[in-house]
């Protein structure tokens, strides 16, 4: 009985005076605090030292960032409705930057594309997608008339065929006008999804761009960058992910 | 890898204002002033320090707020004691082998996020909640 009183009396944490942690004790702390924010624990990646990344991705998740943590201190009632339902409910927000890009350009055969694939290895496993974009930046159409509207059309590639044409399902279509600059964001949930539940889809995306009547447009002189752009305008892929509800943590 | 509270931390106090508190004969028996209350305090952890900064883009640091102080009947406003802590100590004073004090702990967690690169430079945004100490109480 007094020993189980004594557990009891002991069961608010004791003040102990601060001491100096060992140098092992330090590497535990430090894996700690890396489990606990879900970090992996390594140095920094290969790529990041020695040449920079694409820029454009970083720049946009950092504004994300920002108003993730704004949502933190107030609640969110500050912002705009738009930024506001994009994160609601996501816990993992992922960036993915175009590891290949194919043209169908002007020296082929109409119609005109282009074709982005992403590296989604990474994606966490037991997460389900609640919103995925994907934005590319439009400069002026420099062929067109300024008023002249644009369809540009994003496809998921779902199986490519060597002898024949790929098999395409439509994820966005949007208008815009050929004087449009600035950038673009094409909803691609569902291609994301599929790429989430299984791996061995293509994991690439297919741009057109047509005008009212039809005709096909090669999207590099609609003005759309692509990899050979600018740094800060490379089009990328950015998911919301939602944890799975679980009630509690797992033992470590 | 860690460093004293910042300079700001030193004149945050208690937040619970003592013009609120219970006059009367208790103040003699627990003088809040001088006495180590249950409050938020801060350590913070810099990645900076750590030699993460290279690959953790946001934030720089993290500030691990915790709680720490007495909770001593009568726990009054200052304290931001629950009905449950009051009993607890309570029966604490009636019996003191056997039930514990109310424990100084969280009363309200808010999330915290950390934007960082993989090793595939895709940049990740991951929302933590219940992870920062935003009040304590008794």
């Amino acid at each position: 009985g007094e020993r189980q009183a004594a557990r009891r009396v002991a069961s608010c944490p004791q003040q102990h005076s601060p001491r100096r942690l060992s140098g092992r004790e330090k590497r535990e702390m430090q894996r700690e605090i890396l489990a606990l924010l879900g970090l992996p624990g390594r140095s920094a990646p290969a790529g990041a030292r020695h040449s920079p990344p694409p820029s454009a991705a970083p720049l946009f998740m950092l504004d994300l960032y920002r108003a993730m943590a704004s949502q933190d201190e107030d609640d969110g009632t500050s912002w705009a409705p738009q930024r506001r339902r994009a994160l609601d409910g996501a816990d993992t927000v992922m960036s993915f930057v175009n590891v290949v890009e194919l043209d169908r350009d002007i020296f082929y055969q109409k119609p005109y594309w282009k074709e982005f694939r992403f590296d989604l290895t990474q994606i966490p496993t037991g997460e389900s997608v609640t919103a995925a974009e994907f934005r590319i930046y439009k400069m002026q159409s420099v062929t067109r008339h300024i008023n002249q509207t644009l369809h540009v059309s994003i496809y998921e590639i779902v199986q490519d065929h060597p002898n024949r044409e790929s098999e395409l399902l439509l994820l966005d279509l949007q208008d815009f006008l050929a004087g449009t600059e600035g950038w673009l964001a094409f909803d691609v949930a569902a291609a994301s999804n599929h790429w989430l539940l299984n791996r061995k889809y293509n994991l690439a995306l297919r741009l057109y761009v047509e005008t009212d009547a039809g005709q096909s447009i090669d999207p590099g002189l609609a003005g759309l960058l692509g990899r050979h752009g600018p740094r800060s305008k490379q089009p990328f892929v950015v998911t919301f992910f939602r944890a799975s509800q679980s009630p509690a943590r797992l033992p470590r | 890898a860690v460093r004293q509270p910042r300079k700001k931390q030193h004149k945050r106090t208690n937040s619970f204002p003592h013009a609120n508190r219970l006059p009367g004969s208790f103040d003699d028996v627990h003088p809040s002033e001088g006495k180590h209350v249950c409050r938020r305090q801060e350590l913070y952890v810099s990645f900076q320090d750590l030699g993460w900064l290279n690959w953790v883009i946001a934030p720089q640091g993290y500030s691990a707020f915790y709680c720490q102080g007495d909770c001593a009947f009568p726990l009054d406003s200052c304290m931001n004691a629950t009905n449950h802590a009051i009993l607890q100590s309570l029966v604490h004073l009636m019996k003191p082998d056997t039930v514990p004090k109310a424990c100084c702990a969280p009363t309200k967690l808010s999330a915290t996020s950390v934007l960082y690169y993989d090793s595939n430079n895709n940049v990740i945004l991951k929302k933590h909640r219940n992870m920062v100490v935003k009040t304590c109480g008794c």
